[in-house]
């Protein structure tokens, strides 16, 4: 039985500036440090694409079931973000080490011969800079080297 | 005013040399090898003298921070289309390396065992950005843009949350200067900032902040009072449901936030269902449902269509519901306060019942209602209140028998008869605002409501009666578990002779509408 | 009769918290890992 409630002038100033900032509506990316190699651009893409990530995508299971070259472009693109993290706990699980002063990821063999005493035989993954800087124009792939 | 000659240009350089260091590879982890090469270039440059001139610093370089956004903006972008990623990334690259250097500033002020030059110094920040926001959204009117205070504030505060040893000493202190400069800034304030201000207030790390790692529900009452800001701000639009796209938007917002509270911190809903129902519109129907819909975490809740449920026998029903608000105080004007009291003490003088009407009158009725809500509000739950006490000291329980002939009751039957449909509206409202989880609350006025209903000297305060109930009951869910419990002993018990008022049966849907309600029981 | 509270893109039903992975007010669903700023070890700072 409430009768409606006339805005007064001030309300009816708030809704024409409420009305203004709905055109630029902060995006969640707003909110985020910039990713200068992945910057986050919203996308409207065909409706029948997957619009939500799967269930449980944050967690190391998922990441765990994905393929080590996928689990590498997530580690070097998301840099500083939970899918890094993510990333890095499942190479781990899958018997991957990262070394620190390389910033390689390594693989050690069942039976590793050592070979200098900072490396030692293993699969290593070579993470070529220079491609790195140019992976614009080239196809970028990871690459294997087995250092002898 | 009065800035001293020359300081600006000087400013702007220091500023500009600062944003070409930030961005060096050689700025290092953090721009800590920059901060204490530029720290000297500061000192030299004097601005480190003053408490005086760092404040001018801040705020001219806040100005020219901002300046630079909306000249991007202007060069790159139109007024009313949202910005391209690539010119936002221009404009964030300068305001990142402002925050940092805010950011380190407070880190490094005074010695690191002095937190209160540091905090002193975000405090002042903090105030010095919400001025200019403040006089931007002034002067620009309609041409106001958030995005650089957004991106200042949301940076600084995730910067000033990083796991740090100098920064976990001053997180609470942090966390109410952040308050209390978005308690500046809301919405009702800044209107043209509205949709940022509750971007800021749900971000993951501050509700994170606020409630679940500050201990002690220390940032509960903060929470609140933004949550309160939110619902006053959107009241007036929202009471007229005539929602356009941006309050709509805003809305749907406010239900996103509302419904993490439900699902991650029930208690705080809880606690402070009063505060936010007094703000909270009449109409938002599903909103307040959702604010009352919250129970504690580690209670279990009976289902309300048990058969022959005995609420009285439930552990918790005896338990008073915390309320983290001082009611009382809203009862106005004291001398009001001192009747009312005087009147449950020795239920005299009758004559305080017509003069209770006349305070509940709304001094101006072109609020679109001719009562006070919120002197409502506090009257039903403080004269409630009084009644439980009152019945437990009996070492009675507040059901329908203990209820009656009291001066408690007085005033609710007065309420309910004298009143016109409006104010009785108004009235039954606040009490259905205590129909909750199962607490002694709920079981005073799920009673009350019954015993006026069974009491009603009229058919048209029974159907209102129904009329509030339902309207709460036909809205999508949640539903707050003692709106279920009384509307189904209304319906079910043949006391109440619910069935054989005309009203039931005005109008075919709702009497389906009843009857599936009383099929859900059986 | 109000909105269908669960079309806003909340997992009502999920048993942990759901603010970690809030990513606003005005998005239909929950954060990604990619979307949320994580202190990892400076050693995977590699860029």
């Amino acid at each position: 039985p409430l009768g409606p409630q006339p805005l007064n002038e001030e309300h009816k100033r708030e809704i024409r500036m409420q009305e203004s900032a709905f055109n630029h509506v902060p995006q969640p990316s707003d909110s985020e440090r910039l990713r200068l190699y992945m910057p986050r651009n919203p996308y409207q893409t065909a409706q029948h694409f997957p619009q939500v990530p799967p269930p449980h995508s944050d967690t190391v299971e998922f990441f765990q079931r994905l393929s080590t070259e996928t689990l590498f472009y997530i580690f070097y693109y998301m840099e500083g973000t939970k899918a890094q993290y993510m990333a890095a706990k499942a190479l781990k699980k899958q018997s991957w080490r990262f070394h620190t002063k390389y910033m390689m990821w390594f693989q050690r063999h069942e039976e590793p011969k050592t070979i200098t005493d900072e490396y030692e035989q293993g699969t290593y993954i070579f993470f070529d800079y220079e491609k790195w800087g140019q992976r614009k124009k080239e196809g970028f792939t990871f690459e294997y080297r087995y250092l002898e | 005013i009065d800035d001293p000659p020359g300081l600006r240009e000087k400013a702007d350089a220091l500023l500009r040399e600062w944003v070409h260091m930030y961005h060096q590879p050689a700025a290092g982890r953090d721009s800590t090898k920059a901060f204490s090469n530029f720290v000297q270039h500061m000192h030299q440059q004097g601005i480190l003298k003053t408490d005086d001139l760092i404040t001018r610093f801040f705020r001219l370089c806040t100005e020219m921070s901002v300046d630079m956004t909306y000249k991007l903006m202007s060069e790159h972008g139109s007024q009313h289309q949202p910005l391209p990623i690539s010119v936002k990334t221009k404009c964030f690259q300068r305001l990142d390396a402002f925050v940092r250097l805010i950011a380190l500033l407070v880190k490094h002020s005074g010695d690191e065992a002095n937190m209160v030059t540091k905090v002193n110094l975000l405090n002042k920040v903090l105030g010095i950005v919400a001025g200019v926001m403040m006089q931007d959204h002034e002067l620009r009117d309609v041409s106001f843009q958030q995005l650089p205070y957004h991106r200042i504030f949301i940076m600084l505060f995730m910067e000033l949350n990083s796991p740090e040893r100098i920064l976990e000493n001053i997180n609470y202190q942090v966390l109410c200067a952040f308050f209390n400069v978005f308690h500046v800034m809301r919405p009702s304030r800044a209107p043209g900032f509205a949709f940022a201000w509750l971007e800021l207030i749900s971000h993951r790390v501050f509700i994170g902040r606020m409630l679940a790692i500050t201990p002690n529900q220390q940032g509960w009452p903060m929470y609140a009072q933004l949550l309160i800001d939110l619902f006053r701000y959107m009241a007036p639009f929202l009471r007229n449901a005539d929602l356009k796209k941006s309050t709509l938007l805003l809305y749907r917002g406010a239900l996103r936030v509302l419904l993490i509270m439900l699902h991650d911190f029930p208690e705080l809903l809880c606690d402070y269902h009063y505060a936010f129902c007094d703000v909270v519109p009449p109409n938002c129907i599903q909103m307040r449902n959702l604010i009352l819909s919250a129970f504690p975490r580690n209670m279990r809740l009976p289902d309300p269509f048990t058969p022959n449920l005995k609420i009285e026998m439930l552990q918790e029903i005896n338990h008073a519901p915390k309320c983290q608000i001082n009611y009382a105080g809203a009862i106005q004007p004291s001398s009001f306060k001192k009747d009312l009291d005087s009147y449950l003490l020795n239920r005299a003088p009758v004559s305080f019942l017509s003069e209770m009407r006349s305070t509940l009158q709304q001094p101006c009725p072109e609020l679109g209602t001719r009562y006070n809500i919120s002197l409502m509000n506090a009257l039903v739950l403080y004269v409630g209140s009084q009644a439980i006490n009152h019945i437990y000291s009996r070492n009675l329980s507040p059901n329908m028998s203990a209820i009656a002939h009291s001066a408690h009751m007085d005033i609710f039957q007065n309420l309910a008869v004298a009143l016109d449909t409006e104010g009785r509206y108004i009235f039954l409202n606040a009490m259905a605002n205590h129909l909750r989880y199962p607490n002694s609350h709920t079981h005073y006025f799920s009673s009350a409501l019954l015993y006026l209903f069974a009491e009603a000297n009229t058919e048209a305060i029974q159907e209102q009666i129904t009329r509030v109930l339902l309207e709460r009951l036909i809205v999508n869910r949640p539903h707050p578990w003692g709106l279920l419990i009384t509307f189904i002993e209304l319906i079910k018990n043949p006391s109440f002779k619910f069935w054989q008022h005309s009203f039931v049966h005005c109008a075919p849907e709702i009497e389906k509408l009843f009857e599936s309600v009383a099929k859900s029981c059986s | 009769p109000g909105i269908d509270l669960t079309t806003l893109g909340l997992n009502l039903n999920a048993p942990d918290n759901l603010y970690p992975t809030f990513l606003s007010p005005w998005a239909d669903g929950p954060c990604r890992p990619q979307d949320i700023d994580y202190h990892v070890p400076t050693e995977y700072l590699t860029n």
